[in-house]
């Protein structure tokens, strides 16, 4: 464990933390897509095969467990939740996002460390992961203004990756054989595709401004 | 499989 990679995990739960105050603090999911998580779910489901075979830590589980946890409970109620689940924008959250696993599975299919179910699985949600966030942009650019937490809460989870990439460099350096291709190439397209919401939300905090993506 | 290559993070 590094400081940058401790970073990425706090800003990581710290989205999740901003996206379930929202919810709850709110009893609204506007201007959240719920595709968006959809694939998260997927993303730890798949990624976290090893929750009961392998134990790194007290920490490693009991944040697989937080994230997997999470994830559901949010697509629960934005799905049954009777007061939440008339605030979703369901005409605006529209992107087919079951390319996106098609693709993300196809892409593992390929590319990935060993031809395992585990390793299949691993790579597929890193490369889900990596496009998970397009239906939430796409949504974001539909819904006009978009309410502070929602702002934050694509930012904490944009920042958690770069400061991922951090710590790839960190232990590229630091140790022997350290080659995390596929979590590095596909974590860098990740953290590009939040580029010009960053910009954006750096406008909006600059000029003090309600964050508006150009449709 | 706690070796290098297994998945250590998150």
């Amino acid at each position: 464990m590094n400081i940058f990679r401790l970073a990425g995990d706090m800003t990581h739960l710290m989205s999740i933390l901003v996206l379930l105050l929202k919810i709850y603090a709110t009893k609204s999911c506007s201007g959240i897509s719920l595709k968006t998580q959809e694939l998260y779910a997927v993303v730890f489901l798949a990624r976290y095969l090893d929750l009961l075979t392998d134990f790194f830590s007290l920490y490693n589980t009991v944040m697989k467990v937080v994230f997997i946890v999470s994830s559901l409970a949010i697509v629960w109620c934005m799905r049954y939740h009777r007061a939440v689940r008339r605030t979703y924008d369901r005409e605006l959250d529209t992107f087919r996002h079951y390319f996106l696993i098609l693709g993300s599975f196809v892409l593992a299919l390929i590319f990935h460390e060993k031809f395992t179910v585990r390793e299949i699985f691993w790579a597929f949600s890193i490369y889900l992961e990596a496009v998970a966030i397009l239906p939430q942009l796409v949504l974001l650019q539909r819904s006009g203004n978009v309410d502070n937490l929602t702002g934050q809460y694509v930012f904490f989870l944009g920042a958690y990756r770069g400061f991922y990439i951090l710590n790839w460099i960190y232990r590229y350096f630091t140790e022997a054989h350290f080659g995390r291709w596929i979590a590095s190439i596909s974590g860098l397209v990740q953290t590009a595709l939040y580029a010009d919401f960053f910009y954006y939300y750096f406008l909006s905090w600059k000029n003090n401004a309600k964050l508006k993506l150009p449709a | 499989a706690t070796g290098p290559e297994a998945h250590d993070e998150l």
